[in-house]
This record gives C-alpha cells, structure tokens and sequence, in this order.
C-alpha cells in the first residue's frame, strides 16, 4: 500500500 | 479507530498539555530536560512530513498540528521565555542528541519497510521517540526533587506509549495482515525505558511519599 494507508496512525 | 489507540492520543495530548501548564502558569521548567522536548520536536516532525500530502482524517491532521506546535512551543519557552528559561537547569541537562540521533539514523537506514526519504524520516521518529526520555531521565536521577507536574507529565508520556501496544495487539487481532514491526518494537523499548520510573511512582502514590528515584 502506499505511504499514508499503512501510516494511519499519530 | 479503537478505545485504546483514542486513549493513548487522549494520554499524550495531557502530558503535553499537564507540561505546558507548568510551564504558562507557574513560569518554571525546573526539572524538565530541554533535550527531550528538542527530540520530540523532531521525532514529529519526521513524522509528520506528510501532513500536507496525505490527508487521513480531521482528527489525525489536528493531532498532528497540535504535536507539531506544542512541541516547538514548549522548545521555544525553554530557550527563550526571559522568566522560564531561568530556571532551565543547563549544567545538569547534558545528555548529547547525537548520541541518540546518530544511531536511530543509522538504524533507520539499515531497518525500514521502504528506502524512500519520507519512509525512513518516519522510521527514524520511531527510534528516536523510543529513546527521547532518556535525557529527561538521566536529569530525574540528578536533580533529586522531582515535582508532582514533571512526574505526572512523565507518567503520563510513558502510559500513551503502553496504551499504543495494547492498540496494536488489537488491531493485529482484529485486522488482517496489520503487521508493523517498527512501531512495535521502538514502542516496546519506549516504554520498558519507563519501567523503572513507573515501578517509583507507583511507590510514591502508594507510600502516599515524594517520588524519588535512586541516585
């Protein structure tokens, strides 16, 4: 997946 | 979105919030390692890089830009504000950054889930938030009086991380295939770092005594 769906997190 | 994850959020905006109002009403940063509050100021940072290309949510996007500016504010009272940064203890906040930035960076580089700018600036954060207590720690054992805001404000930093592992044990079970191994092992570290410090406090609250750590 692309950067930001796996970094969904704070 | 899980009750664990919004609890640890919850948790670590009060212990930034619990450190700013130590710092706004009563002026003081005794006790207060300006180390860890520049570390944490770039561990958001490399984090938060993609704040203007990847929207998430509302939420995400306002918990970052709160992180991203009390961090620095707090960075800025410290080195600063005319009345706090009197009471920055500098002879005893000596932990070196580089000590701690050079080998996260290098960790960063060897261990990631891509070898992309963006993706190694966050994998970076993640080592680096694990180790980023440790000047405040070290300045605990030297400064012997630690006041009830700056052990709340630790204990507080040190549950959001805790409150993180039980988000990821959650959402490993109730995901498929969430498999993060970075998070998880910096988290892991983060928080074993504050276990001696929560074995104190909890003493301290139970013996109804001032929180002491041995020298």
């Amino acid at each position: 997946e692309c950067f930001h769906e796996s970094k969904d997190e704070l | 979105m899980n009750i664990f994850r919004l609890t640890a959020d919850m948790t670590h905006l009060m212990s930034v919030i619990v450190l700013l109002l130590k710092i706004h009403t009563i002026k003081s940063c005794a006790g207060i390692s300006l180390k860890t509050q520049e570390l944490y100021a770039i561990v958001f940072t490399c984090r938060y890089l993609d704040i203007f290309t990847d929207f998430i949510s509302f939420y995400n996007t306002i918990m970052k830009v709160i992180f991203l500016w009390t961090s620095f504010s707090i960075v800025w009272y410290m080195r600063y504000h005319k009345i706090v940064r009197r009471s920055y203890d500098k002879d005893q906040d000596t932990f070196r950054h580089v000590f701690l930035m050079l080998p996260c960076l290098v960790l960063a580089l060897l261990i990631n889930e891509r070898f992309t700018f963006k993706e190694v600036m966050w994998t970076f954060s993640f080592y680096l938030e694990a180790v980023a207590i440790l000047p405040q720690l070290v300045l605990l054992q030297r400064t012997r009086n630690i006041d009830n805001l700056t052990g709340q404000y630790i204990f507080l930093l040190g549950a959001y991380r805790a409150l993180y592992i039980l988000n990821w044990i959650y959402r490993y079970v109730t995901e498929p295939n969430y498999v993060h191994w970075i998070p998880w092992m910096s988290g892991l570290v983060q928080t074993l770092l504050y276990g001696d410090f929560f074995y104190y406090y909890f003493l301290s609250w139970k013996n109804n005594v001032k929180l002491q750590l041995p020298a």
